[in-house]
């Protein structure tokens, strides 16, 4: 799974994932990617989150949606809320990771498993990249 | 710190003990032009849908990444791809689930988002749509690489191995779960 978020001169977010899915999967098996709320979601009033992982936890717990909510209803900033979503997959078993980027620039790249592939560009044009924990 | 762009390649069990110091250059440096192709758009005025397009296209057409070309296989041995898009400024979406032949299925997501009046579209429904569209259309067989079809391999060879020993357990125990399945 590959994804991007991205907050442009007008203030405007938007998130995006693309996958294939997961090895030997059956019966039109699909995860999280192509579900808004659960893997892909964007909202100005809050923040942009691409997911990556084990779909069928991320779709039950609405990951994405449900990141954007705490921010919006709790007041949570993006860290906290990325922290807490990916402890509750990590709760019921599930794992992976997300990224997320607010409307004031702020990012979060959470994860439990192993590692992820990430990077983030500052709004001057800094690169960062990271693999492993 | 303010951020313009943030991306992902995938979580889960990277080690780098199994990784070579080749093998890590090449996931940093495409990582890197992803973020640097996406971050010169929007420089240049182009709006965030445009730099995330642009960034996960690029992901999707390098092998490296399961997405688009390198996707990994399903247990009948064909590449069946999602992807999904959101504009955070109007909460519309896009999405494509299920398809084989789209050479950028967040492209056929962006379409579905801005030409159709849909946010879901699966499976050859997805993929006329799509042809319709003026996307890219190519032979299922680009998208596939010698590493996740040999990934494939050792999955069904797992199964099978587990599937034995499923049977053999449920037959003691009197129950026999047809299609056995593994989490």
């Amino acid at each position: 799974t590959v994804g991007a978020v991205a907050l442009d001169h007008a203030g405007n977010l938007a998130a995006a994932t693309s996958t294939g899915g997961m090895t030997d999967k059956k019966y039109g098996r699909v995860g999280d990617s192509p579900i808004i709320g659960a893997g892909t979601y964007a909202n100005n009033n809050t923040v942009a989150v691409s997911c990556t992982g084990w779909g069928e936890f991320y779709i039950r717990n609405v990951v994405a949606y449900d990141l954007s909510a705490q921010m919006e209803y709790k007041g949570l900033g993006v860290a906290a809320a990325g922290q807490s979503v990916i402890r509750k997959v990590g709760t019921l078993g599930g794992d992976g990771g997300l990224i997320a980027l607010d409307k004031q620039g702020h990012m979060a790249m959470p994860f439990n498993t192993e590692g992820m592939y990430r990077g983030a560009i500052t709004q001057d044009g800094k690169i960062e990249v990271y693999i492993y924990k | 710190k303010r951020y313009a762009m943030v991306i992902h390649g995938g979580a889960g069990t990277i080690l780098q003990k199994n990784m070579t110091p080749e093998k890590e250059a090449a996931y940093k440096a495409a990582l890197t032009l992803a973020l640097q192709t996406g971050y010169n758009l929007l420089k240049s005025g182009h709006s965030s849908l445009d730099a995330v397009e642009a960034a996960v296209k690029m992901l999707e057409d390098n092998p490296l990444f399961n997405a688009g070309k390198g996707s990994v296989f399903t247990h009948d041995g064909r590449n069946e791809m999602d992807a999904a898009i959101m504009n955070g400024k109007t909460l519309q979406a896009g999405a494509v689930a299920g398809v084989t032949n789209i050479k950028n299925p967040v492209s056929a997501a962006r379409a579905v988002m801005e030409k159709s009046e849909h946010v879901l579209l699966t499976g050859p429904g997805a993929e006329q749509f799509a042809k319709e569209a003026g996307l890219e259309i190519v032979d299922p067989a680009y998208f596939r690489t010698e590493e996740r079809w040999k990934q494939l391999q050792e999955a069904l060879h797992d199964d099978s191995i587990k599937a034995t020993q499923a049977h053999a357990l449920n037959d003691k125990l009197g129950i026999r779960n047809r299609d056995y399945k593994f989490g």
